[in-house]
């Protein structure tokens, strides 16, 4: 229920002047949500994978990781996807860990680096929030996730 | 020294916000005049002694139509928590700007605050338009912030975004193919729970249903039986058989999260 907070945070009059937003006077309240753009949103790719291919081409550092306890766009569809791009391995799969307990699982390939994160859902940062950070900051160094 | 515009936009402090020291902007950036497009963002630049080595990360959530204020900047990477009654925020222990700037953008337009004066506009979204209005939203912000020109530059985001961050990685590498020096440093992207392919998505998600005891062998055959997933549309039969898993055999779970509480 924590995007409740948000809901009324963000309509508060005195939120809304210190961070200049809503100056246009919008017409409808804040929401998370857009149901309206959601309902008809138009266009829609089928599948990303011929742009990963590109990017993956380029040379771009591309991560994807998956939070083992959503049922929404669940690990199991993300590696599925994975597995069409035939990447090659190149640092089979092993268990990564923070603070001696296993984070998640990975596996690096020419071009991109997978993993998931144990006991995460969608939003991977809200329900394990320093294994989050910490695949932000390896992300980020261009380093793969500890194996202790 | 920052642009008139760019002191425009500096945060002072938030309402109930705890003394930090690190810097904060937010504000608009006109993406398509003629309609009144315009998008918003949030700055909360890197909580460290020279914010100016630390890379710039933009976040995007997905939906589509959901706001990366309310999702990525309030309830996971950002600097603060709203607490119960919205009277106060808090901090994010985990925050992801001890390590970056982090950019939240509410795309596309009729996202949270960022608005179109053109009402048509949020009946004819779409990955295209989304993807166009966010490098214009990125040339013009770096204009507004020259100190980010040049600068190590990175995307991420979650769900839907698995098609915006990728989309909108593709844009700025055709930009930049075409410019001698360009200044939208892009290094690479990182995406999480990412919807990537819808047939593949689909079987794998339909697999993890099965195999974390969500919905039943009948259901699970009768789902694959009768779900081709290679349109978006699917058939009556592929309808039912999901329908049916989702009122009779889910239950009252969060979705997104399985074995932690629902939010009634």
């Amino acid at each position: 229920c924590i995007e409740n907070n948000a809901e009324k945070y963000y309509n508060r009059p005195d939120v809304q002047h210190a961070m200049h937003a809503n100056s246009t006077g919008i017409s409808y309240k804040w929401t998370a949500c857009s149901g309206e753009l959601l309902d008809n949103w138009k266009d829609s790719e089928f599948s990303m994978l011929p742009t990963y291919k590109k990017l993956i081409a380029a040379g771009y550092r591309i991560w994807m990781f998956s939070g083992d306890t959503d049922s929404v766009v669940p690990v199991t569809a993300t590696r599925f996807s994975l597995s069409h791009l035939n990447l090659t391995v190149k640092t089979r799969w092993y268990p990564w860990y923070l603070n001696g307990q296993v984070g998640g699982w990975t596996e690096v390939y020419d071009g991109l680096t997978f993993a998931t994160v144990r006991g995460a859902g969608h939003e991977v940062p809200l329900l394990q929030p320093q294994r989050g950070f910490l695949l932000f900051q390896s992300f980020l160094a261009g380093k793969n996730l500890p194996r202790s | 020294s920052l642009t008139n515009e760019q002191e425009k936009d500096r945060i002072k402090a938030l309402p109930g916000q705890p003394e930090v020291a690190f810097s904060q902007f937010s504000g608009y950036v006109t993406v398509h005049k003629k309609h009144g497009r315009a998008l918003f963002y949030w700055l909360t630049e890197a909580a460290t002694h020279n914010p100016l080595e630390n890379p710039l990360v933009l976040w995007l959530n997905g939906g589509p139509g959901c706001s990366s204020i309310a999702y990525g900047a309030s309830e996971e990477i950002g600097p603060f928590r709203i607490n119960e009654t919205a009277s106060s925020l808090y901090l994010n222990k985990y925050s992801w700007n001890k390590q970056a700037n982090i950019l939240f953008l509410e795309s596309p337009a009729g996202v949270g605050f960022s608005y179109t004066n053109k009402s048509s506009d949020l009946r004819d979204s779409g990955d295209k338009r989304t993807a166009r209005d966010a490098l214009t939203f990125l040339k013009r912000w770096m204009s507004r912030f020259p100190q980010y020109r040049y600068r190590d530059f990175y995307l991420s985001g979650e769900s839907y975004a698995g098609h915006y961050v990728p989309q909108l990685a593709k844009k700025i590498h055709d930009y930049n193919k075409n410019h001698s020096n360009p200044f939208i440093n892009l290094k690479g992207f990182i995406v999480g729970n990412a919807v990537t392919d819808i047939k593949y998505d689909n079987i794998g998600t339909v697999a993890y249903w099965w195999s974390h005891s969500i919905i039943s062998d009948s259901t699970y055959k009768s789902i694959m039986s009768s779900c081709k997933f290679t349109s978006a549309k699917y058939s009556q039969n592929c309808d039912d058989a999901i329908n049916y898993a989702w009122n009779y055999e889910f239950g009252e779970i969060d979705q997104y999260s399985i074995y932690t509480p629902s939010c009634n």
